[in-house]
Order: C-alpha cells, then sequence, then structure tokens
C-alpha cells in the first residue's frame, strides 16, 4: 500500500457515497446511466471472484464486498425504487459493441489462460471502458448535474491515481502488470474530456451544459 | 478452480 494507492481506492470510494447520496437525497436516478452501472456491477463481480480463492487483507476484503454490494444497490435504485425517474430514453448506448470485444481480447491476450485470469482480465478491460454509457448519456442530453460531475470526477480520478501507484511500484517493487496498466491508461484518456470541463466549468461554479 | 495469480489491487 502506498499513498497513490490509498488515494485512489478512496475517490473509489467517494465516487461511490457521491453517487448514492445524490440518489438517496434527490429520490432520483435522472442523468444517471444505468448500463454504466451494470457494466461496473460486471466488472466487480468478474474481478472479485478471488473473494472465494484467495485472501489478500482485512482492507482489500471489506473494500470488495462494499463495492460489490453498493453497485448492486445502485442498480436496485435506477431500475426498482427511482425507475420513474430513469432517463432510459437518453441511456441508449448499445453495451454489447464493448461486452463482446472485450470479452474476445480477454480471451487473445491475458497473463494466464485458465478461466479465473480470463475473468479477471475480462473485468480489467471492461472497466476501462464502462464509464462509455454514461459519458454518452450525457452528450446526449447535454448537460451534466453538478453532482454527476463531481460523482465522475472522484471516479476518473481513482485510475489516474493507480497509474501514480503502478509507478511508483514499478520503481519501489519491481511491480509491473501490463495489462492493468494499458486498461488504466486507455480508462484515463476517456475522462480527460470531461476532466477539461470539470476544471473550467465545475470548479468555477458552473453546471457542465454542451452547445447542442 | 485453477491457480490464480495474485491481484492484490482493487
Amino acid at each position: 500500500m502506498n499513498i497513490f494507492r490509498l488515494c485512489g481506492d478512496m475517490s473509489h470510494l467517494a465516487a461511490i457515497i457521491i453517487l448514492l447520496l445524490k440518489m438517496w437525497k434527490t429520490r432520483s436516478v435522472a442523468g444517471i446511466s444505468g448500463k454504466s452501472q451494470i457494466l461496473f456491477a460486471t466488472v466487480f463481480t468478474a474481478r472479485y471472484l478471488d473473494l472465494f480463492t484467495s485472501f489478500i487483507s482485512i482492507y482489500n476484503t471489506c473494500m470488495k464486498v462494499f463495492f460489490i454490494g453498493t453497485v448492486y444497490f445502485t442498480i436496485y435504485l435506477i431500475y426498482m425504487k427511482f425507475k420513474a425517474t430513469y432517463d432510459s430514453n437518453h441511456d441508449s448506448f448499445r453495451v454489447e459493441f464493448l461486452i463482446v470485444p472485450v470479452g474476445g481480447l480477454a480471451f487473445l491476450v491475458n497473463h494466464e489462460f485458465a478461466p479465473l485470469e480470463i475473468i479477471w482480465t475480462f473485468s480489467i478491460y471492461l472497466e476501462s471502458v464502462a464509464i462509455l454509457p454514461q459519458l454518452f448519456m450525457i452528450s446526449k442530453t447535454g448537460e451534466a448535474e453538478t453532482i454527476t460531475s463531481h460523482y465522475l470526477f472522484a471516479l476518473g480520478s481513482y485510475r489516474a491515481l493507480y497509474l501514480c501507484n503502478w509507478i511508483y511500484r514499478y520503481y519501489a517493487e519491481g511491480f509491473f502488470d501490463l495489462i492493468a496498466v494499458v486498461a488504466g491508461v486507455v480508462q484515463t484518456i476517456l475522462y480527460c474530456d470531461f476532466f477539461y470541463l470539470y476544471i473550467t466549468k465545475v470548479m468555477k461554479g458552473k453546471k457542465i451544459s454542451l452547445p447542442a | 478452480l485453477s491457480e490464480f495469480l495474485p491481484h492484490d489491487e482493487l
């Protein structure tokens, strides 16, 4: 554990809590992509199958259980409890265009051709693009509530901080996971446009609204 | 279940 990794995890945790608070306080899931949340649920479920096979630390186990639990609760809020506020018309990204290539890639490019390892690789690749339905939804509606922007900023920062963690671990421990690093770079790049809008608008007290 | 490489990150 190093400071970048810890800050990354805390940023990830903050993102999830911000999203839950937004939904709970406003009693609404408007502007939130249910498809992205389903992809994140797939990511966590696939990646944390190792809860059953290897124990790393109490911290590690608690975080995994929290991530899995909250993402399914988020899906419950979107598709059941606050279904009336869910904007399905604008959540029209075709997720099969992500799942199929990512699944194929996980089969072809992995550390070891073993079932759990392929599933882990699939989760890493899928996570890198799982935010696309959410970003697509914002580009379609042309706006994002400020609280949704905070959520996305925290979620994007998490992987960017992991990149710092991997640079640190490479020099400090000789640790290098090419699959995680490449996927992490892709994931962070996808947020760059959003980061720019966040810094130039949200931080100055304005809401994100794109020209029609 | 096959041998699983340790992935210590989240």
